[in-house]
């Protein structure tokens, strides 16, 4: 069978279906920085299973947590446009549990083109493997 | 009555996949 550190190597999606190839990923986005990236993809899949009652707290939580504050990893990636439909949607009684689907998006097609290949050449993922 | 964090930790977890 193949090796879960070459499955890592094939797609993104591959890396995050695996807990120590999110673990060892994680380990380089604190290296670089970023790790909310990593939290923030997971925040928003965690959102849409989230149960109704808890769904407008959780919504502000990550909003303030993320995106709130323009300085941060995360909101400095996520455009202005998603962000302000964001904002819309948090205020809310029942925000809609797609509502950070967008942003998701966003933050994966960064890591895609960005974090992730530059964790496939980092001496953290070369010396595990 | 969960914190913030304590919310935002518990959905993070849900998403993360299960030990194989």
């Amino acid at each position: 069978p193949t090796p879960p550190y070459l499955k890592w190597a094939e797609s993104l999606h591959s890396l995050l279906d695996d807990q120590e190839g999110i673990q060892l990923f994680r380990n380089f986005l604190c290296q670089e920085g970023c790790a909310d990236l990593l939290d923030f993809w997971f925040a928003c899949s965690g959102f849409r299973k989230t149960s109704q009652e808890k769904r407008a707290k959780l919504a502000k939580a990550i909003y303030r947590k993320y995106i709130v504050d323009g300085s941060g990893i995360v909101s400095r990636q996520i455009k202005a446009a998603t962000k302000s439909f964001i904002r819309d949607c948090v205020g809310r009684p029942h925000p809609d549990p797609a509502m950070f689907e967008q942003a998701q998006t966003e933050i994966q097609g960064m890591m895609e083109e960005n974090t992730y290949p530059l964790f496939l050449k980092s001496d953290l993922y070369l010396e595990y493997t | 009555i969960d914190s913030e964090d304590d919310l935002l930790q518990e959905c993070i977890s849900s998403a993360m996949p299960k030990k194989k």
